[in-house]
């Protein structure tokens, strides 16, 4: 079970998700229901890690390879880009 | 720091660097590893109120309040569910779940930026001096983004964005990871969006030196800062039972060797294990290096577990010589026992010694802290180098500035060398890097910003760029670390940082987001790869012809195809000055070290006759007869009033 578990969680990566806030459809109120919604769309149980307005448009959060190529092929959708871990010079 | 302040001048010319509000309504922003705020350096003695425009908070945690905030460290933030949700959550008996810095490098670099004057400061003994910031004034504000196990980019993005937030005028980021493109590197995508807000950003080369096309840090609105050496050195001799004596440095200070000739022994020959030679853990055998000295190899594990390594074998002491990696840079290091690090070639001498004479020995002299080395500045073998991976066109790194062993704050949760082990708690440490360079000229950035308020970023970096020095005071050329030859523009980029030129630097090319917009449509970015970077809907204008030679940065690189055939190149560079200083007039002057260009600029002088009054000019680059594929070649094109000189490099490449 630990291993299947470990296995499971591998699967998971942090992803960074660019939106175009300017396609936001009329539907939503604020942008942050449709980049829920967008999340909700390939993933009931991921959460948002992180939401961004400043330096970009969205958010991040984790998700399978699958799930980040589908919701990367959706309307709105910038890019899906994998977190990178940096290191201190 | 100590000596820094000295070296770049800043000790000379007080009156130059206000210390009006001005000077300390500049907020320096940092991106690291948190912050010990009981550190002398961030003492706010003199400072007036927090500067009305600060929006930043402190934030409470693990050994953490409010209260560790005052008027020079006015904000301090942690960013660290990014990090959790990929490694779990924090065990905050191991680290502090809040700013505090355990690790020492956040202390290091704000301190180094910004710290508060601090007499006496020291690295026990080594480094003597009144250490302070680059910008004693500006204000510090701390995003801790880095963890032990990394700094994890859905922080780094969520702190940039905070900072934004917050208003500070200056991001430092020591840091880096990849060379993807600009659209898909995040810490390039959030300083795309600061410098929209007029904040200026520099980040660290990277260490990944001295092999070429190994920068990080990239992007044309990051300021990319190499790192040189100081006038300042820590010799400790190695001296051989043959008589014979090599320089090496050292940091250490405990109880020294006995005064005696002792056995010696390379580890290679001492160890079983086949990487015997690195010192590496459980790889020398006690009972064949117990009381004596131990010469190692560097490389992969660090210099300061080498000695660790050693120490804990009960050998006396070490010697860590370079290998072709490194050459014969010099860094050194607080070790647990009496060691001394020497270069390439000394090591080769000692370890034919060793193998040759049937009973080998040593000892190790230390001779403390000196200061007036000369060549200084020296491109650092380690600083990462050009060209520029991502857009050959773009010559990077843009400086250099101090980075190799340099004093400032340390955390008190960390020794000097930083292994567990290390009991000692330290005020001040001595640490390389361009880590270390970053937060010079990030400070420096302040002290511009602080006469120049209305300055934007570009400015700002152009004037520290063309006012950065190439040769030394005899008009030898800067030498390189890892050649011991002169540098070149791809080591250096246009020079080494000259904080007191800058300050009036004449001329300066200036860039506005539309500008940098305009480059990356000359970069035929897809228009989703736009809104990727710029956070927003942009088209490029079908009509227009965009080119990275319009591309208003401060230096030039010129690519040529290789064996181009019987039409020589000829490639025109626009570039548009701004005059920042009194009216008068610039006349240009070039000089190549190879004729195979030949270079024209028209007009060959510039009248002035306002301030912010803008000019252009051409520059025509003419192949004259081509070169080997993969070479490079050199020029530099200056303006002059007769009094400042606004230096551009030009690095022509053969591709």
């Amino acid at each position: 079970a630990a291993v299947e578990k470990n296995t499971e969680e591998q699967r998971w990566s942090t992803y960074i998700v660019h939106m175009a806030k300017s396609e936001m459809p009329a539907s939503f109120e604020h942008h942050l229901h449709w980049y829920d919604s967008s999340l909700k769309s390939v993933s009931d149980s991921a959460e948002m890690i992180y939401t961004y307005d400043n330096v970009i448009h969205g958010f991040s959060t984790r998700l399978t390879a699958e799930q980040a190529q589908t919701l990367e092929s959706q309307a709105g959708i910038l890019s899906v880009l994998p977190e990178l871990k940096y290191e201190l010079h | 720091t100590t000596r820094t302040p000295e070296f770049l001048g800043l000790d000379k010319s007080p009156d130059m660097f206000p210390d009006s509000n001005s000077a300390s309504d500049v907020i320096v922003g940092v991106l690291d590893t948190g912050i010990w705020p009981e550190s002398k350096s961030f003492d706010d003695t003199g400072l007036g109120p927090v500067p009305s425009s600060w929006k930043g908070e402190c934030e409470t945690g693990t050994n953490f309040t409010t209260s560790n905030c005052n008027r020079k460290l006015i904000g301090a933030r942690f960013f660290s569910k990014g990090y959790e949700a990929t490694l779990g959550p924090i065990d905050t008996s191991k680290e502090s779940k809040s700013p505090r810095d355990d690790d020492g490098h956040g202390t290091h670099t704000a301190s180094t930026a910004a710290g508060s004057v601090v007499d006496q400061a020291s690295l026990l003994g080594y480094a003597l001096g009144k250490a302070r910031g680059m910008a004693t004034r500006a204000r510090i504000a701390v995003y801790k983004v880095c963890w032990i196990g990394g700094c994890f980019s859905s922080d780094i993005l969520a702190a940039m964005e905070k900072a934004i937030e917050d208003n500070v005028n200056v991001l430092s980021m020591s840091l880096g990871g990849g060379m993807s493109d600009y659209f898909r590197d995040n810490v390039a995508i959030g300083a795309f969006a600061a410098m929209e807000k007029g904040i200026f950003i520099s980040c660290s080369a990277g260490n990944a030196g001295p092999s070429s096309y190994s920068l990080s840090n990239q992007a044309p609105w990051i300021t990319t800062v190499g790192a040189g050496t100081l006038d300042r050195d820590f010799p400790a001799f190695v001296s051989l039972g043959n008589g014979k004596n090599f320089s090496g440095v050292s940091l250490f200070r405990g109880n020294s060797l006995p005064g005696k000739l002792l056995p010696f022994v390379y580890a290679g020959n001492a160890s079983n294990a086949t990487n015997g030679n690195l010192c590496m853990i459980g790889t020398l055998p006690p009972d064949k290096v117990a009381g004596k000295i131990v010469l190692c190899d560097r490389g992969v594990n660090s210099r300061v577990q080498k000695g660790e390594v050693v120490k804990e074998a009960g050998a006396l002491g070490m010697v860590l010589t370079n290998t072709a990696a490194n050459g014969e840079e010099l860094v050194a290091d607080a070790h647990l026992l009496p060691a001394t690090a020497v270069g390439e070639k000394s090591g080769d001498i000692i370890k034919s010694y060793l193998f040759s004479d049937p009973n080998p020995t040593a000892t190790i002299l230390f001779e403390g802290t000196k200061v007036g080395i000369q060549p200084s500045p020296v491109v650092a073998a380690f600083s990462s180098r050009g060209p520029n991976s991502i857009t050959l066109e773009i010559l990077k790194p843009d400086i250099i500035a101090p980075g190799v062993n340099i004093l400032a704050g340390w955390s008190g949760n960390v020794g000097p060398t930083g292994l567990s082990i290390d009991s000692r708690r330290v005020s001040f440490n001595i640490i390389s890097g361009t880590s270390m360079s970053c937060p010079h000229v990030s400070g420096l950035a302040a002290l511009v910003k602080a006469a120049h308020p209305d300055w934007s970023p570009a400015a700002i970096r152009s004037a520290l760029m063309t006012t950065a020095y190439t040769v030394y005071k005899n008009g030898q050329k800067l030498q390189d670390t890892s050649t011991g030859k002169p540098a070149t523009p791809f080591d250096y980029g246009s020079g080494h940082v000259d904080p007191v030129a800058a300050l009036d630097p004449g001329l300066v090319y200036d860039l506005t987001a539309a500008d940098y917009l305009s480059f990356v449509c000359a970069l035929n970015y897809t228009s989703p790869q736009i809104s990727s970077l710029a956070g927003r809907k942009f088209t490029c204008d079908a009509s227009k012809k965009y080119s990275v030679t319009d591309f208003n940065y401060p230096s030039f690189s010129v690519v040529f195809t290789s064996g181009g055939g019987s039409k020589s190149n000829v490639v025109k560079y626009t570039r548009t000055v701004t005059n920042v200083g009194s009216p008068g007039t610039y006349k240009v002057s070039l000089s190549s070290e190879n004729p195979s260009v030949k270079i024209s600029v028209e007009p060959a002088s510039l009248n002035f006759a306002a301030i912010n009054e803008k000019k252009s000019y051409t520059v025509t680059f003419t192949e004259v007869s081509s070169l080997p594929l993969n070479s490079n070649s050199f020029a530099r094109l200056v303006w002059s009033d007769g009094k400042r000189n606004v230096g551009s490099p030009i690095a022509f490449s053969w591709n």
